[in-house]
């Protein structure tokens, strides 16, 4: 394990600006939250923005229920704000292939042999 | 263990697969290697169910292709360069799996030595087990589990994994069980430096 409490190690990570991010919740208003809501987007947490009204950097009721369903995939506590264990879990490198699929969550044993949707 | 929603799995008349090698020129490591590590992933899901696996010839169809490719490739599913998302793979019958040319891809005990580095096998097991039709698992440990450590290697299936793959496919009678691991040293773990974990 990378030992907690030294810098960043200098080698790029798409996602490592989530972790400017530890500490928000739901009210406030943040750079960079919009990245992030399109983060949880692309893993089916959120759904996708229209091109018309893309994501804001408001941390609104959605994104708080979406980081809750994450909180609740990994293991963690589900607060539905931006806690440090969480940012470190999403800053983690990953598949690609998403954990919620149009709305039910595949790594939910209870729900996902139940609905059909895209097979990405 | 869980599967994509609809349950999509290959049919009962295919369980002898084919596999190719499709687009390898974005990689540095050669073609040799790359049979070896991709051969070694497919049979730890061969060992514990009823499926096989065989990498087709040379320009011959195969059931399942797998290539590297950088940034938006096509399907909607763009990489997005070092770490981030390393791959991604599709459910049966569909049996495509592309791989991020950007990460720095290394293949057995190079895994721990440089910082950065995914462990190819590791990644192919994963994904391998979506070609199959696993979902994502939540069970943490288990090989799908969504985030993966730089640095790390992790091959073996865990209980987890093994219920959830002969769950749909049925077990291999030659099975010998999911390996012990120890909780203080474990082979699977050998982290240098994980990003995930600054």
């Amino acid at each position: 394990h990378f030992p907690a409490g030294l810098p960043e190690p200098p080698f790029p990570n798409p996602w490592s600006a989530f972790q400017n991010l530890s500490g928000c919740h739901m009210g406030d208003e943040r750079d960079g939250l919009a990245r992030l809501k399109g983060y949880l987007s692309h893993f089916g947490y959120l759904p996708s923005a229209p091109s018309s009204s893309p994501f804001t950097d408001a941390f609104d009721a959605d994104l708080e229920a979406a980081i809750a369903t994450y909180q609740r995939n990994f293991g963690l506590e589900a607060t539905g704000a931006l806690d440090p264990s969480t940012v470190t879990q999403m800053v983690a490198p990953r598949c690609g292939v998403a954990d919620v699929i149009n709305g039910t969550s595949t790594m939910d044993r209870n729900s996902s042999s139940s609905a059909h949707g895209r097979h990405l | 263990y869980t599967y994509f929603p609809g349950g999509p799995m290959w049919p009962p008349f295919r369980r002898d697969l084919t596999y190719a090698l499709t687009a390898t020129s974005a990689t540095s490591i050669d073609r040799a290697t790359l049979s070896a590590v991709f051969a070694r992933a497919f049979a730890r899901w061969s060992d514990a169910t009823t499926l096989r696996f065989a990498e087709a010839a040379p320009g011959a169809d195969a059931d399942i292709t797998i290539g590297f490719y950088a940034g938006d490739h096509g399907d909607g599913e763009g990489f997005d360069g070092p770490l981030g998302t390393l791959a991604h793979a599709f459910s049966p019958t569909d049996g495509r799996f592309h791989l991020d040319a950007a990460e720095a891809w290394t293949v057995g005990d190079s895994a721990s030595s440089s910082s950065g580095a995914v462990d190819l096998e590791s990644v192919a097991v994963h994904e391998i087990g979506h070609l199959l039709g696993l979902g994502h698992s939540s069970v943490q440990g288990s090989i799908m589990y969504p985030t993966i450590r730089t640095g790390t290697r992790k091959v073996e299936l865990e209980t987890d994994d093994v219920q959830g793959i002969q769950s749909l496919y049925g077990t291999n009678p030659d099975f010998k069980g999911v390996a012990p691991t120890s909780p203080s040293t474990s082979s699977r773990e050998t982290d240098s430096s994980a990003a995930a974990d600054s």
